[in-house]
């Protein structure tokens, strides 16, 4: 499913 | 993950590291905003929530952890160390940070990528990071006192915000669906706000250069 806007900046 | 952002993350760790070691080695903590240094401490542990639910990378994981230790670490270091405890400006150090922890929640409640736990948590993480610095900034404009906020505690966490900047910049020009304006435009308010305190902070270190002329 859709994870939403992944975070992958700290 | 580009150049520009790991080079930001590194120099965001070292202006932690930097403060901490300066800290523990000065057993000293005059001049330092312990309202600031427990909002950073708040911003990770709210933004990494995702730690053991989202694994993305190693780097990124082993980065969370560092940055929760080490802002905890300065916390603890100047709430619990008794030489360094004795050094706060309690007195100066007044600013009603707790203002600024309630508006930053409530504002994530209104304005968020997407209304569940860890996203109101994220958006809240990165509007308090934009605004932590206030507290630090009231206390260098009130204290002047620049002992422990050493030139590289200040290099590095301009640094810090430029590289994120030059981040943003290249990640927009380069990636299609690169929408992350609530980190960007809060990213740009924290960067103007570095700016004010970098203002006040090279007023300080002028004067006090002046004052420590050779008689």
């Amino acid at each position: 499913g859709d994870r939403g806007q992944d975070h992958d900046e700290l | 993950m580009n150049a520009f952002r790991l080079a930001g993350d590194i120099t965001h760790l070292i202006s932690i590291l930097v403060l901490l070691l300066k800290i523990y080695a000065t057993k000293s903590c005059s001049g330092i905003s312990l309202k600031t240094q427990e909002l950073y401490a708040v911003v990770f542990l709210a933004r990494y929530l995702d730690l053991f639910t989202d694994f993305i990378s190693v780097y990124n994981s082993v980065m969370k952890v560092v940055f929760i230790l080490s802002s905890v670490a300065i916390v603890w270091c100047m709430r619990r160390h008794r030489a360094v405890k004795r050094s706060y400006d309690k007195e100066l150090d007044t600013f009603r940070h707790y203002y600024l922890v309630g508006a930053c929640f409530v504002f994530a409640l209104l304005v968020h990528e997407k209304f569940t736990f860890q996203e109101v948590f994220w958006a809240f993480s990165i509007y308090l990071e934009a605004v932590a610095i206030i507290p630090q900034l009231v206390l260098l404009q009130r204290s002047g006192n620049v002992d422990n906020l050493t030139g590289q505690y200040v290099f590095f966490l301009g640094a810090y915000r430029a590289l994120y900047i030059l981040n943003w910049i290249y990640r927009y020009f380069t990636e299609a669906k690169f929408s992350r304006w609530i980190a960007c435009i809060s990213g740009l308010v924290q960067t103007a706000l570095y700016a004010d305190f970098f203002y006040y902070y090279f007023l300080s270190w002028k004067n006090n250069a002046k004052l420590n002329l050779p008689a």
